[in-house]
C-alpha cells in the first residue's frame, strides 16, 4: 500500500458517499444518470467476488463491501425509492453498446481463461466506461448541479491517482498489470474534459453549463 | 503460462 493507492481508495470512496449523501439528503436524483450507477454496481459487483474465494485484508475486504453496500442502495433510490425524480427521458444512453462491446473484449483479453478472471476483466473494462452515460446525461441537459460535479471530480481523482500508484509500483515493486493499466488509462482520460470545466468553472464558483 | 496477478487493489 502505497499513499497514491490509499488516497485514491478514499477519494473513490467520497465520492461514492457524496453522491449517496446528495440523493439522500434531497430527497431527489435528478441529473443523476441511473444507468451509469447500474453499471457500476455490477462493476463492483462482478470485480468483488473474490471476496468469497480469497481474504486480503481487513481494509481491503471492508472497501469493497462498503462499495458494493453504497452503489447498492444508490442505484434502490434512484429506481426505487426516488424514482418520481429520476430524469429517465435524459438518461438515454445505450448502455448495450458498452456492456456487449466490453463482454467480447473481456472474453478475448485476459489474464488467464477461467470465469472469475473473465469477470474481474469484464469489470475492470466496463468501470472504464461505466461513466459514459452520466457524462451524456450532462452533455444532453448542458448543465450539471455542483454537487454532481464534485461527485465527478472525485471519481476522477481516484483514477489519476491510481495512475501514480501504478508507476510506483512498477518502480518501487516490480509489479504491473497491462490490463488494469491500459483500461485506467482510458478511464482517465474520459475525464480530461469535465476537469478542465471543473477547474474553469466550478472551482471559480460557477455552475457547470454547456454552451448550447 | 499466466500469473494471475494479485487482486490486492480495488
Amino acid at each position: 500500500m502505497n499513499i497514491f493507492r490509499l488516497t485514491g481508495d478514499l477519494s473513490h470512496l467520497a465520492a461514492i458517499i457524496i453522491l449517496l449523501l446528495k440523493i439522500w439528503k434531497s430527497r431527489s436524483c435528478a441529473g443523476i444518470s441511473g444507468k451509469s450507477q447500474v453499471l457500476f454496481a455490477l462493476v463492483f459487483t462482478t470485480r468483488y467476488l473474490d471476496l468469497l474465494t480469497s481474504f486480503i485484508s481487513l481494509y481491503n475486504t471492508t472497501m469493497k463491501v462498503i462499495y458494493i453496500g453504497c452503489s447498492y442502495a444508490t442505484v434502490y433510490l434512484i429506481y426505487m425509492k426516488l424514482k418520481a425524480t429520476y430524469d429517465g427521458n435524459h438518461d438515454t444512453f445505450r448502455v448495450e453498446f458498452l456492456i456487449v462491446p466490453v463482454g467480447g473484449l473481456a472474453f478475448l483479453v485476459n489474464h488467464d481463461f477461467s470465469p472469475l478472471e473473465i469477470l474481474w476483466t469484464f469489470s475492470i473494462y466496463l468501470e472504464s466506461v461505466a461513466i459514459l452515460p452520466q457524462l451524456f446525461m450532462i452533455s444532453k441537459t448542458g448543465e450539471a448541479e455542483t454537487i454532481t460535479t464534485h461527485y465527478l471530480f472525485f471519481l476522477g481523482l481516484y483514477r489519476a491517482l491510481y495512475l501514480i500508484n501504478w508507476i510506483w509500483r512498477f518502480y518501487f515493486e516490480g509489479f504491473f498489470d497491462m490490463i488494469a493499466i491500459v483500461a485506467g488509462v482510458v478511464q482517465t482520460i474520459l475525464y480530461c474534459d469535465f476537469f478542465y470545466l471543473y477547474v474553469t468553472k466550478v472551482l471559480k464558483g460557477k455552475k457547470l453549463s454547456l454552451p448550447a | 503460462c499466466h500469473r494471475t496477478p494479485a487482486k490486492d487493489e480495488l
